[in-house]
């Protein structure tokens, strides 16, 4: 966990120019001959030869343009060797880290990416997500790659935007419309230092296909249709009717269906799509009869086979096309109809009776024909004759035993109409069954003749168990006695009489001894009685919600109406049931690394270096660990955030020294850090936390340039004794831990902090309490903290400034202490009572707490604005602290965004 | 005592600053 110093050199340039770069010390050096080695990968592993090292003096120099992209960083052991060879030292390692510059481009994954996106879709719908890599450090601004549309065909309106940052596409509009363009095409350029103009670019094509959707509505080519057929007649393809619809063709959004609405009641046409053409083809299929129907009207709809999109459905209106039919006459002379007819002959008729007529029917005109005679045709027995003229069926003479068995008791010939002028005959078919029952052989029994159904009926029932049967000739009985010839059992329907059987008389039985045993055991169970009667129930006292704790099983019983005020903790999701959750950070970004806040600072107060304005970002996917709350967690909170984010640090340092290196002005380097560390390990029981400070190790003069508060931490870390420290700014801090210019602090935190106080006083031990005004005070004091370990929660602001304590603070620009001063320490909240005096954000997630002191140089304008950065998510929080010259005595202009 | 020591290039002044590793704790 130390931090070290990392050498740095910068990759693709000569770095020999900052040679050495490092140089390392025996003091065995002293007394004897000591001869420095290096090894590791860039000397003695390939790549060889980046390093070397005067073995005398234990300088190491570069040699060579070295390479992020191949190494980021280099491992040189260092020993120091004696005479004979041997160790005269552990070996150390530094560590040599290279810093990226932009040499790379991005490289989109692909060089043309393909998508496809319904027409009509919403706004903003996702249609396809671009990927490009860089090869530049991760989470660095040479790698941040923006993407940007540069370009798109058809060109007559943007209809799709980017997300810089994510490489989606979504749509700009509802208005894509596969009608009008069903492909777009798209130019998009990917630029790394997030689209800055010195950022290296690429591009990349992007083909859009628009797939359609069911948003046109069809319709049939013409408005009406007249049609014209012969009756009796069907046809196959009597008419087409074309639809048209301007969707996909060949889709369902395309193919129509014809149907109709009205006219086709008896089912004559039938319509046909070809699903190639869209053409219903009108079919006849069953025949129309002028003398019945002589014009008809059809009236037809058309939709599509596929449900028409939500955006038209409102649109559709169901519209009638009318197709005219007109039925042309046919001569059909005169048929018989029906064709069989089957007549009564009784036993007593004698030769020439009367058995019935039999006419043809003009189909022309429904009236028996006029124009046909008739003659039978085939006739058994000889046993009719018919009218020629008339068609009367009369016999020919009595029927005998004998005719009776030839015809095997059924009579069945044919009678025959003929049209001389048609040339058309029809027949008809005359059906006397001949019952043999009365039949005499004398010939005096009757001839029963019965009419035959042309089906047999047949009766159904339904049976007591439900089951559906059909039967034969069943005879029903009338329950009236009457009605029945007494063949067959009479059939008994359901629910006329209710029998039990023996298991109904058994649950009727047990039914009525449970009824007889309830008020028996009733009076065999004594509830209230002594307990310890042997088994039964329960007691439950009197005036009690009986023996089931309604609080749960352990723990204290709630106040009255407390259930209703349980507070439970928001769990974030993906939680699980932990309150405390923290995030480690793999990575820092500083997206701001000279950008927006060095503009903030002005070009005078540039040559202080830079200022990580936007703290640092979580990873896209940060590893959450989470902690129980309360005061065993202290070590695995420890384990949790596992210290600082050592690439945060690293990138810091390097980058500090080369924002020094580069720039024009000499500026004394005031930077150190402030490394509040709530609870680690080693964290005596009680204190707020450890606090680390690093800074310069040879030069602690430094020291007297830094405002009283980091001077203080500072002596503490370093373990300076206060004691003997020499005060520079006795007035420092106020005696009074209240704020002594109320006005003036709650202008620094216009944005709604409210003015820290002795509300807090307890927990603000960090430097008020212990700051060196008096030889008792040496450590930072346990401290009894009210939300128990783990729950501090510190935010100080005050300012010396203005017309606070202008004589005092008014010292060397350079040196001076600082007029405003903000910081925050903020350790794990687990209770909210602080929330309710302190507005401060919800920093539950940080774990580190890092304070940078700047120093501005003497004569610059004063910022318009003090930001503080809220990086509710991030593991390192970084707090600037800015010295302003108080000359103007105006800080009516600070303000702080929380 | 065996130290390495990295240079520090802020210092526009001529000299050459050396920074070593070092953190304390409290």
């Amino acid at each position: 966990e130390w931090i070290k110093y990392a050498a740095a050199c910068r990759e693709g340039e000569d770095n020999s120019k900052r040679n050495p770069i490092a140089k390392i010390h025996s003091d065995c050096a002293a007394n004897q001959q000591v001869t420095y080695r290096i090894s590791g990968v860039g000397i003695d592993q390939p790549p060889y030869g980046i390093f070397v090292i005067n073995q005398k003096t234990g300088e190491i120099n570069i040699t060579s343009i070295v390479d992020r992209e191949v190494t980021p960083y280099f491992i040189i052991v260092c020993r120091a060797l004696n005479l004979q060879g041997q160790d005269l030292e552990r070996p150390l390692e530094l560590r040599v880290r290279v810093l990226d510059i932009n040499d790379n481009p991005p490289v989109f994954s692909m060089t043309t990416f393909i998508g496809q996106i319904e027409e009509n879709s919403n706004a903003n719908t996702l249609v396809m997500k671009l990927n490009a890599t860089d090869a530049d450090e991760p989470n660095n601004l040479n790698s941040k790659i923006a993407f940007k549309i540069i370009r798109q065909e058809p060109s007559d309106s943007p209809m799709f935007i980017i997300n810089r940052y994510t490489g989606e596409i979504r749509t700009m509009n509802n208005f894509l419309d596969r009608e009008q363009y069903g492909q777009y095409s798209l130019a998009v350029k990917g630029s790394d230092r997030d689209g800055g103009a010195d950022g290296m670019s690429a591009e990349c094509e992007c083909n859009i296909k628009i797939l359609d959707v069911n948003d046109n509505i069809p319709y049939l080519e013409h408005s009406s249709y007249n049609i014209e057929i012969a009756e009796n007649a069907l046809h196959s393809d009597l008419a087409q009717i074309r639809v048209i619809d301007l969707d996909e063709e060949y889709t369902d959004n395309w193919v129509a269906v014809i149907f109709f609405i009205s006219g086709n009641e008896g089912n004559w046409f039938e319509i046909e799509m070809n699903e190639k053409t869209n053409v219903g083809i009108l079919k006849v299929v069953k025949p129309l009869d002028y003398e019945e129907t002589k014009n008809l009207q059809l009236s037809i709809g058309v939709r599509n086979k596929a449900e028409f999109h939500h955006s038209i459905m409102s649109q559709y209106k169901l519209t009638a096309t009318v197709v005219s039919v007109t039925v042309t006459n046919v001569v059909e002379g005169s048929v018989f109809r029906p064709g069989t007819k089957t007549y009564v002959v009784t036993s007593n008729m004698e030769a020439n009776s009367k058995v019935g007529e039999f006419v043809a029917i003009d189909m022309d005109t429904g009236l028996p024909s006029t124009t046909v005679r008739y003659v039978m045709g085939s006739n058994p027995a000889d046993l009719l004759v018919v009218d020629s003229k008339t068609g009367i069926l009369t016999l020919r003479n009595q029927v005998t035993m004998e005719q009776y068995q030839m015809l095997n008791k059924r009579y069945q010939g044919t009678i025959l109409s003929i049209d001389d002028s048609l040339h058309r005959t029809c027949t008809g078919t005359i059906i006397i069954d001949l019952d043999g029952s009365g039949w005499k052989t004398e010939g005096t029994s009757t001839v029963s003749v019965q009419t035959t159904k042309e089906n047999g009926e047949e009766t159904t029932f339904t049976e007591p168990g439900g089951e559906t049967s059909s039967r034969g000739p069943y005879v029903i009985t009338d329950e009236n006695g009457g009605g029945t010839n007494g063949e067959r059992e009479p059939y008994q329907r359901p629910g006329d009489n209710v029998h039990f059987g023996p298991a109904g008389i058994g649950l009727l039985i047990m039914g009525f001894l449970v009824l007889g045993l309830v008020p028996f055991l009733l009076i065999c169970c004594d509830c209230g009685g002594a307990p310890g009667g042997g088994a039964g129930f329960e007691p439950v006292p009197e005036c009690s919600d009986g023996v089931i704790h309604p609080w749960a099983a352990e723990g204290p019983q709630p106040a009255p109406g407390d259930l209703t005020t349980i507070c439970v903790p928001q769990i974030p999701p993906g939680g699980g049931v932990t309150m405390m959750e923290c995030i480690d950070n793999s990575g820092v970004y500083t997206n701001d690394y000279y950008g927006r806040e060095m503009q903030d600072l002005g070009g005078g107060e540039r040559t202080t270096g830079f200022e990580l304005m936007e703290g640092v970002k979580a990873p896209a996917a940060p590893d959450i660990c989470q902690e129980y709350s309360g005061t065993l967690r202290r070590n695995s909170m420890r384990e949790c955030r596992e210290g600082l984010n050592m690439n945060f640090m690293e990138n810091y340092f390097c980058q500090k020294a080369y924002a020094y290196d580069e720039e024009d002005e000499g500026q004394p380097s005031n930077d150190c850090l402030l490394i509040y560390d709530n609870e680690s390990i080693a964290s005596p029981a009680g204190s707020v936390g450890c606090c680390s400070f690093i800074g310069e190790d040879l030069d602690e003069s430094f020291l007297e340039t830094l405002g009283p508060k980091f001077k203080k931490l500072a002596d503490i870390s370093l373990g300076i004794d206060t004691e003997y420290y020499p005060d520079p700014d006795p007035s420092w801090p106020p005696r009074n831990t209240e704020p002594v210019c109320p006005q003036q602090t709650t202008g620094l935190v216009a944005s709604g902090h409210p003015t820290v106080s002795h509300h807090v006083g307890a927990t603000t031990v960090i430097s008020e309490n212990t700051y060196p005004s008096g030889p008792s005070v040496h450590h930072p004091m346990p401290i009894s903290d009210p939300l128990g370990y783990g729950n501090v929660t510190v935010t100080e602001s005050y300012t010396t400034s203005g017309t606070l304590k202008p004589s005092v603070h008014l010292h060397d620009n350079l040196h001076g202490p600082n007029v405003v001063v903000t910081e925050r320490v903020v350790g794990p909240i687990s209770g909210a009572d602080l929330h309710g005096m302190l507005e401060m954000p919800d920093l539950r997630d940080g774990s580190n707490v890092i304070v940078t002191e700047r120093v501005i140089a003497p004569g610059s304008s004063l910022p318009t604005s003090l930001t503080i950065p809220t990086p509710i998510e991030s593991s390192n929080v970084v707090v600037t602290e800015r010295v302003i010259q108080p000359t103007s005595g105006m800080m009516g202009s600070l303000s702080m965004h929380p | 005592e065996f130290q390495i020591q990295v240079r520090d290039y802020n210092a526009k002044n001529g000299t050459i600053k050396w920074h070593s590793s070092r953190r304390q704790k409290r």
